[in-house]
């Protein structure tokens, strides 16, 4: 069995994860991560995402919350315009 | 429950809706059903009432298209997105558009259409997402039986908020 399959999940929920982001909440990044102290856009943004659908809030992309961005949905986007 | 932000809904109270074009995954008497079951969700617990229209521009304007649809949200093939709808005003305002790669129905074998219909009239009428999971205008899908569906509290609030109750 794969030894280190969790690594390529993890970025493919990553990239998953920025494109939900930027299509319902509004995400805008220049597809680098923030080195300044504390969170950055994407850890910013999937805070906000797991606060508006009542899921934990950890900033990281757990199975549920990887669950829950993988259900079908309306279009419309949670963050304001 | 939240609303659009400096939209109070629409102004008036009768308003009309019109059926574009039809799915062909379902009948066309069952598309016409839960497209009226759906209004009366809404109906029911305020003032507004809703007339079909047939050849006119209506308020409300429905329509079911697949990938680039003349608006500048394109739809993404089966599952994902399945539906969206926009804020009231004139023109393109309180317009719905359904995902045709999506395979829709009238029971829980696809995507049922009046439960989607339902979410998306919530947002034809001014209503945001909830963060409520239990509410209909909580962003994902969730199917409950048609013959048992019952407006949640958290939804009743959010369009009696904006339109007042229905008085009986």
């Amino acid at each position: 069995f794969p030894a280190k399959a969790p690594e390529a999940n993890k970025e493919t929920d990553a990239k998953f994860a920025e494109e939900y982001l930027k299509k319902y909440y509004n995400l805008q990044t220049n597809g680098r991560q923030s080195r300044k102290k504390g969170d950055g856009p994407l850890i910013t943004k999937i805070k906000e995402m797991q606060q508006f659908l009542g899921l934990k809030v950890t900033g990281i992309l757990d199975s549920d919350t990887m669950e829950v961005m993988h259900q079908p949905r309306c279009g419309f986007v949670d963050a304001g315009e | 429950f939240s609303t659009f932000p400096g939209n109070r809904g629409w102004s008036k109270r009768e308003l009309t809706y019109r059926i574009i074009n039809y799915t062909p995954d379902m009948p066309r008497s069952e598309v016409d059903h839960a497209i009226q079951r759906a209004f009366r969700v809404w109906s029911d617990v305020t003032p507004l009432t809703f007339t079909r229209v047939y050849d006119v521009t209506s308020d409300i304007e429905i329509s079911f298209a697949a990938q680039v649809h003349n608006d500048f949200y394109p739809f993404d093939g089966p599952h994902g997105t399945l539906a969206h709808a926009f804020a009231p005003s004139s023109g393109i305002g309180g317009d719905a558009h359904f995902d045709e790669d999506e395979t829709w129905t009238s029971g829980s074998n696809g995507y049922n259409l009046f439960i989607v219909a339902a979410h998306e009239f919530g947002h034809s009428l001014g209503l945001l997402h909830s963060n409520d999971p239990s509410a209909l205008m909580y962003p994902t899908y969730h199917y409950t039986e048609p013959s048992e569906f019952r407006l949640p509290e958290d939804d009743v609030n959010g369009i009696q908020s904006l339109y007042g109750a229905r008085i009986t």
